[in-house]
């Protein structure tokens, strides 16, 4: 999809520091 | 019952019993306890002090304490409750529950409205909007010009901002997520379902009963 028709915040959820699924990572 | 009082490893600065903290979250007794395997793993990863520091944070979610990220950090100061600087266990926990399968929806949205609300004004403002678009662009390998950021921001602050008066607010964020979503996909973590089936070696020899 082209960025500039991206959803700010829906760019900004995809940040790995808000992805906590790595905190289960062994 | 057991007496969970008795574990020397389990004398933590910090520490809640299980059984309040499943009385207060979805987790279970069982959840609580694998949590706390998964918890102390975390807390002694640079310091072994059974509290969870920010590099420990940024240690476990990009395998290296020095990434300093503004959403990992925000992630931190939001779990940091009692902004001591650390995480405790129950913090911890209270703060997992909310990532939770079967949390309330509602508290889904007002975690999230609270990590994009940098400067805890009870809003999300344009420019914090653009610092976060900024953050992203920083971390990631998308590149944007100045122009293509400043369109970003501007339609989907208008989107969201639907008074108009330049601000995001808390009723102005639900109705937009209820619209989209998608927006809080990242607050929801299937793994928090049944930790302890999805987690093997998590699993402890749990010493007090599933009240379920």
């Amino acid at each position: 999809a082209n960025p500039v028709s991206m959803n700010a915040f829906e760019l900004i959820s995809k940040s790995q520091g808000l992805n906590l699924s790595s905190l289960f990572e062994k | 019952m057991g007496c969970l009082c008795s574990k020397n490893t389990k004398w933590t600065p910090g520490y809640e019993e299980p059984t309040i903290l499943a009385a207060e979250t979805p987790f279970t007794v069982s959840e609580v306890e694998a949590l706390y395997e998964l918890f102390k793993k975390l807390s002694s990863s640079i310091i072994d002090d059974g509290l969870i520091h920010k590099e420990e944070l940024q240690l476990a979610l990009f395998k290296n304490k020095n990434n300093r990220n503004l959403f990992a950090d925000r992630i931190f100061d939001l779990f940091d409750v009692k902004r001591n600087g650390v995480i405790e266990f129950g913090e911890f926990v209270r703060s997992l529950s909310v990532f939770h399968p079967n949390a309330p929806v509602a508290d889904k949205i007002a975690f999230a409205f609270r990590l994009y609300d940098l400067r805890n004004t009870g809003f999300i403002e344009r420019e914090e909007l653009k610092e976060m678009v900024l953050a992203l662009l920083h971390e990631s390998d998308l590149i944007l010009s100045d122009d293509d950021v400043e369109m970003i921001v501007d339609k989907s602050f208008k989107e969201a901002d639907t008074t108009g008066d330049g601000r995001i607010d808390p009723e102005e964020w639900k109705e937009f997520v209820s619209k989209n979503p998608s927006l809080i996909k990242n607050m929801t973590l299937p793994y928090l379902k049944d930790i302890t089936l999805a987690f093997p070696s998590f699993v402890v020899s749990s010493e007090v009963e599933d009240s379920e």
